[in-house]
């Protein structure tokens, strides 16, 4: 079983996007068995997938705390498996940080379930809060979608230094690579393609080849609870994740 | 003094551009003394007046502990003052939590520079973290950017629940309006028409009539340090931010 979370501390990059198509992608085109795990309590992965977030209903938290067996959490949609979030997970933030375990929370409660599923990737919350760093620990792979924009671009630094510090304590956790979104070089926006080519000569390999381009489409599927292949499989949203899923598996 | 803060736990909504651009109004135009507080670690709104966050440099979080003079830790550029943020602000939250005055901790630090400033503009980070509480106890209004579009507008309910929710300990902090951002009527999208028209329904005069189009001078201000009157005077975004700075002063 192979973890990947999405991760970036910059706001609205598109780490909820990515994980939703990257698993769609995942178990229509590769057949794989996949585990999604929404890790903020935002619920944005939850809703794309059309499943209302409530509070009385179990949450992710509930697994990683053990106190709910995996089978009462999970929910099956489109092909995937969903461990939600909801509202309640800000709450449990306290308690899986004073568990004796922290941060290795959600590494040791995956053991449990390793032979079901073949990817596992979780969606992350825009901070470097402990909910980001139980992911960071817990995955094989971490992948940075970035912003085509000059914030996005400058946080990236700080970001990629603090999770290599984190190797220290999780030799294991390794960076897949980083990739552009709501980028598309053809439009003439100089700024964007400066951004672009300072980030790949910094990065090198490290850069992915795939960018996912500017698409309604995407924002228009999440709003119909589905993933793009499903709503738009024609869609150049369709066709970049195809192809950046396809870059993620040769990687691996 | 008024203090206002920008939030919305959704994560790249506008938050700090609207924090920035809303600050230069006050002061370009309606002549008002202002002080910027970048509560949020990534220190986008430090970045986009040009002013290098390190960890070797004062932060407000050192303002708000108490531990520094505010002389030592304010940076006055472009007429506007910024108490900016840097990574180690991430570090100081438990501080703040388990100071004796928490959660009332900048609302109280602010009472000593109540006769420098007429206005004082608090960008948040985007979650419901400790410092985001900090800044909805310590302000007289809130304004909440909304993209136009689904996941930002689901998260809205959610967010308002919770705001309203803290008023049971801090009456003085109300509501002062939603706005839309990165929408632009005209292009016949009809995911994002739809959504801005339910909120309008919903929040009815909490609905600012001013929104924001998109326009890719205001992260090409940002890039080059400056706001979008100094950058591009006559911008799309120009316009957008003088109206809803105009909105908010008719609104006080
Ligand atoms: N390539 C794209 N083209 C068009 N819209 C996109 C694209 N990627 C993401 N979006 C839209 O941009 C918004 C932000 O994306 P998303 O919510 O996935 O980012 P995020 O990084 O998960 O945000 P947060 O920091 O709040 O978790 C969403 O409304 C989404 O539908
Ligand atoms: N009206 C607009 N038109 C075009 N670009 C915009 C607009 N508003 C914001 N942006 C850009 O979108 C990106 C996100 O905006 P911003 O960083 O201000 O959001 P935020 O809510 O502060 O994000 P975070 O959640 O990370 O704090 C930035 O690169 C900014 O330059
Ligand atoms: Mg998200
Ligand atoms: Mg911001």
């Amino acid at each position: 079983m192979k973890v990947i979370s999405i991760v970036n501390n910059k706001g609205g990059v598109g780490k909820t996007t990515s994980s939703q198509n990257i698993a769609a992608a995942l178990y229509r085109f590769a057949k794989q068995k996949v585990l999604l795990i929404d890790l903020d309590s935002q619920a944005s992965l939850t809703k794309c997938f059309g499943i209302m977030d409530s509070f009385n209903k179990k949450n992710c938290g509930n697994f990683i705390l053990g106190d709910t067996p995996f089978q009462d959490v999970v929910v099956s949609v489109a092909g995937v498996d969903v461990l939600p979030s909801s509202p309640l997970l800000n709450s449990m933030e306290d308690s899986m940080k004073s568990a004796a375990v922290f941060p290795f929370n959600l590494k040791i409660a995956l053991e449990k379930i390793k032979d079901q599923y073949d990817y596992v990737i979780i969606d992350c919350p825009p901070t470097l809060s402990s909910l980001t760093r139980i992911a960071l620990i817990s995955c094989n792979y971490y992948y940075v979608p970035l912003q085509a924009e000059y914030l996005s671009y400058e946080g990236l630094r700080n970001f990629l230094f603090y999770t290599n510090e984190l190797r220290q304590i999780s030799p294991n956790t390794t960076l897949g690579g980083v990739f552009a979104t709501r980028y598309n070089p053809n439009i003439k926006k100089k700024l964007s393609n400066d951004l672009v080519e300072a980030t790949r000569k910094q990065l090198g390999d490290m850069f992915m080849k795939t960018y996912i381009r500017d698409n309604i489409s995407l924002s228009e599927a999440q709003a119909r609870g589905t993933d793009i292949f499903d709503y738009a499989p024609d869609s150049n949203g369709a066709v970049d994740y195809y192809s950046l899923t396809k870059e993620i598996l040769n990687k691996q």
